[in-house]
């Protein structure tokens, strides 16, 4: 219904414009409708200008500030419609480190309230998890949970993923 | 409501049982490309309830069970289990004053499928309603797959309107 | 058939002339996200002469031309120079006998463009044709932008038919 | 025209059996006509096996998987109709520590006869670098080259790019 769309769409937009200056340290970003008039069709523009810069369209911009718009956009989301637990396969792909720093820290910020399972190569991700799980693949094409960090040490595990003592 | 355990056997990559043990804060899964981060993901997923094989970047559901390697035969059971932390009595109806809610899907070669809650076989409507209200579900902003970001990036205006729609 | 040197000026995010000196081997750029590593790829392909604004990631030529920023005000020219080692003499036509052969390409926000060849005003079409059949252009396989992997994996085998058929 | 097609499409399989297990240190991959009798419409399936695992169609495979055969593609189309220089754009980026190894090793030799300029996040890739150009935004919005490290140290670069002695 065009009610709850605007309401929604509202609600988005009004997450996206604090998240996304948090997100990366200044500037500011928000939704725009295409067609105010025509809430059944209209697309939605991503405006965003980040510190320093000028306003501007999502193209010209670059593949990691591109990718933090939609980080923004997609927490601003799951914010408005939260779940209790946000699973991240491999966000921080085309992050530098001073966006990984800030999407962690983000990461941290919610995990207060939601339970985060995230996927990643980064290393400053993996420096800021509770617990580490390592998976591989010593017998090609068979994984295996290898090694469990909890903060402070790591526990080995034995077959069937079970901790050893 | 937090995940307290996965176990996951015989679902793609992982032939053998695995378990993987959840504690309090922010849970990091690492590993070379190809040893099975992902397919975590897609275990929880499929043990949500997902019908679509597409969403499991399979062709046919029978495509999640494990297939076997240059070295090991393929098996004739996936099989995926979650257990469920139910202090705040969110996975309400008879569920509610459990502490513990365990859910578990099996999918066998025969193409037979098989729903079980607390160890009691239940059809998949009752496993998708026991999560009605909690925000859980295979849809939505909860679970971000890899790419996702790359796709939201290149979305058109138009193509956007469904990430709000989806929300409303 | 080497680029020894690239100047940009007023190109996209280089408000400042800025000169890449090549030597041997293998050249990395690196730096944080938005400094301008891709846009030099754009640079390259510009001063080659592509036409289109949408392989450059904007919607409308102009969009090459240095827009300003909080602190400093848009540039009304944007060039790109490039000097090729001509070494082999695989540069032709009247240019092969010279060691190095320099393009130049100049866009005013007027909307007026300019092509050069070792500083002589030439036409767009004297540049496309002074690399015919060295292999350089803005199509093909020498420059795979950031995404293009992704976009090969994720194209479906008809789409795939379009990687040989530009090849063949 | 039909003959074309047909004989670029041989010399980029042929080339592509041969590059991708040397990309992934092992296993086999190849490119199958989807109709081998309508060569005018017909689409392309790229059939791999990681080391040690079973054959299989593209789709199950992982992120860095997929890239690694697509990585492959690109170079056997690349050799088979050459240019003088190579420009790479964050390709390494779903590559962990081992398959970014290989990529830049096989840079390396290609980079006999290829002139290569790769953009990169990655510390393994810039390692094998001969000539690293870093681009920074000191003033936001304003690209500046900021040093040109050559084997052996690092030359500081002054205003317009040029080296400082
Ligand atoms: N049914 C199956 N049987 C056996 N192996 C499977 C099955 N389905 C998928 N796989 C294998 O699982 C592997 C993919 O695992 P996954 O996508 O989890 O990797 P990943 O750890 O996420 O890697 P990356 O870091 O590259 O994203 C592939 O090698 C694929 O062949
Ligand atoms: N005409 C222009 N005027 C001013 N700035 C521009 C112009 N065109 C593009 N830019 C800016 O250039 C920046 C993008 O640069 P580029 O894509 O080269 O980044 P990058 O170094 O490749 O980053 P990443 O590592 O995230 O891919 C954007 O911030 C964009 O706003
Ligand atoms: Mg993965
Ligand atoms: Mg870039």
């Amino acid at each position: 219904t065009r009610e709850r769309f605007r309401e929604t769409f509202d609600a988005i937009n009004e997450r996206f414009q604090v998240l996304y200056p948090r997100l990366v340290g200044g500037g500011r970003g928000f939704l725009r409708l295409t067609d105010e008039n025509d809430l059944l069709e209209t697309g939605i523009d991503l405006i965003v200008q980040p510190p320093g810069k000028r306003l501007q369209n999502m193209t010209l911009m670059s593949g990691g500030e591109k990718a933090m718009a939609a980080i923004a956009l997609i927490f601003a989301i799951f914010l408005v419609k939260p779940s209790p637990f946000c699973l991240l396969d491999e966000v921080d792909a085309p992050l530098d480190e001073a966006n990984a720093v800030r999407f962690n820290e983000m990461v941290r910020e919610m995990s207060g309230h939601t339970q985060f399972l995230v996927i990643t190569h980064n290393k400053s991700t993996m420096e800021v998890a509770d617990t580490l799980y390592g998976v591989t693949m010593e017998e090609p094409g068979v994984s295996r949970l290898v090694s469990v960090r909890l903060e402070g040490g790591t526990a080995p595990v034995g077959p069937g993923g079970s901790e050893v003592d | 409501m937090r995940i307290d355990r996965i176990e996951i056997h015989g679902f793609k990559s992982f032939a053998e049982r695995t378990v993987f043990q959840f504690g309090q804060g922010v849970s990091c899964v690492v590993g070379p490309n190809g040893c099975g981060k992902s397919n975590v993901i897609d275990a929880i997923k499929w043990g949500l309830g997902e019908q679509n094989a597409r969403q499991l970047r399979g062709r046919a559901m029978e495509d999640v069970i494990f297939g076997g390697s240059e070295s090991r035969p393929a098996t004739g059971l996936a099989e995926v289990a979650m257990l469920f932390d139910n202090g705040e009595g969110l996975l309400g109806g008879e569920y509610a004053r459990l502490p513990q809610v365990e859910i578990r899907r099996r999918l066998f070669r025969s193409g037979e499928s098989e729903y079980l809650i607390n160890g009691e076989p239940v059809r998949l409507r009752e496993v998708t309603s026991l999560f009605l209200d909690t925000g859980v579900g295979t849809r939505g902003y909860s679970i971000i797959e890899q790419g996702r970001v790359g796709l939201i990036v290149n979305a058109r205006p138009e193509e956007r309107r469904f990430l709000v729609e989806e929300a409303a």
